[in-house]
């Protein structure tokens, strides 16, 4: 796992974060429950829990479905190469590309369709990235930089488990073993 | 297209899927240093979103040359993504990059770094943050 340069992370004491989605893109509740499921994946292993808001403007988080260029500077490229990208804390912007052919829910692996991607698996990712975390280079693990289209991948890694406990601690309901280290801190810097 | 359920997906659809945006990139595969190929400014622009090029001017002014800059960065990408390290546009390391990915850079302003992989090693980041990688 890798931080954001100086450990970018929500403020001590955050306990909770609100989400809301841009009202133009006028989401179903099956799409907003594919991120409710991905916020709670993270909830589940650290202290941070989420809540979702009508209120957009105010929102912690703020998801939305933009193409092309949609004025934060990372314009979007169309089907497939760039997915979507979120900043870091405690800036709070997730964007999806709306060029995409997402797929909410279902077996995305069994598709015909060869451009199709799994919605919460990307959602994950970048709710990663909302929380600090950078990219790994640990193929297993969500915050990986790449996904085949077709492909789902949801499930944290030890790897993401462990660099989101290092910024905010481990939730202490969460009874999975984190003990198997696949990288260690270099003692000598301190860290 | 937002899709509720994989059922939904029209077959027309499926059908019809355009090609991913960076496919064009396989072209690209052998090319190494020394040398100047048609187009390579684009690749060296991928290189530069995600990082791998410090220091870079805007993405206009890349030429097509494969100069040793661009192969430090194919060495960076390399590592951080356990390919092997060979400094050149080989088959594996050109299908990772046509792969769909993250928009957030791998190496953001220098200071922060994918590690490398499988290893022991040590990325540097501005002196504060520290990793060493050891395989299990």
């Amino acid at each position: 796992y890798t931080f954001f340069s100086e450990m970018q992370r929500w403020p001590e004491g955050t306990q909770e974060l609100t989400y809301a989605f841009e009202p133009n893109n006028g989401l179903d509740d099956v799409v907003k429950g594919v991120f409710s499921n991905a916020f709670d994946r993270w909830s589940e292993v650290t202290t941070i829990t989420f809540r979702e808001t009508t209120s957009y403007e105010s929102a912690d988080i703020k998801i939305g479905f933009y193409s092309g260029d949609h004025g934060d500077g990372e314009p979007f490229d169309g089907v497939l190469g760039t997915l979507a990208h979120a900043f870091s804390p405690t800036n709070g912007r997730l964007h999806l590309d709306g060029a995409e052919d997402w797929v909410a829910t279902g077996d995305v692996t069994a598709s015909d369709l060869t451009t199709a991607v799994d919605l919460e698996s990307v959602a994950v990712h970048e709710i990663g990235h909302l929380l600090g975390l950078g990219h790994s280079s640990v193929e297993e693990a969500i915050m990986y930089p790449t996904i085949g289209a077709r492909t789902r991948k949801v499930e944290l890694a030890d790897d993401d488990i462990q660099g989101i406990q290092v910024l905010y601690g481990s939730n202490p309901n969460f009874t999975g073993s984190t003990t198997t280290s696949s990288r260690e801190n270099d003692s000598s810097n301190g860290f | 297209r937002l899709f509720p359920n994989v059922s939904s997906i029209p077959t027309w659809i499926s059908k019809n899927a355009p090609p991913g945006a960076w496919d064009a990139y396989l072209n690209f595969t052998g090319c190494r240093q020394g040398e100047n190929y048609d187009g390579l400014s684009k690749l060296k622009t991928y290189f530069n979103q995600f990082g791998y090029i410090p220091n870079a001017p805007s993405s206009s002014n890349f030429t097509d040359d494969f100069d040793d800059a661009f192969e430090a960065a194919v060495r960076n990408y390399q590592k951080n993504f356990n390919l092997n390290v060979t400094g050149f546009l080989d088959n594996a390391t050109l299908n990772q990059v046509v792969k769909p990915r993250c928009g957030v850079a791998d190496i953001i302003n220098g200071t922060t770094s994918m590690n490398s992989g499988k290893t022991n090693s040590t990325a540097s980041s501005n002196n504060t943050l520290k990793f060493h990688t050891v395989s299990h």
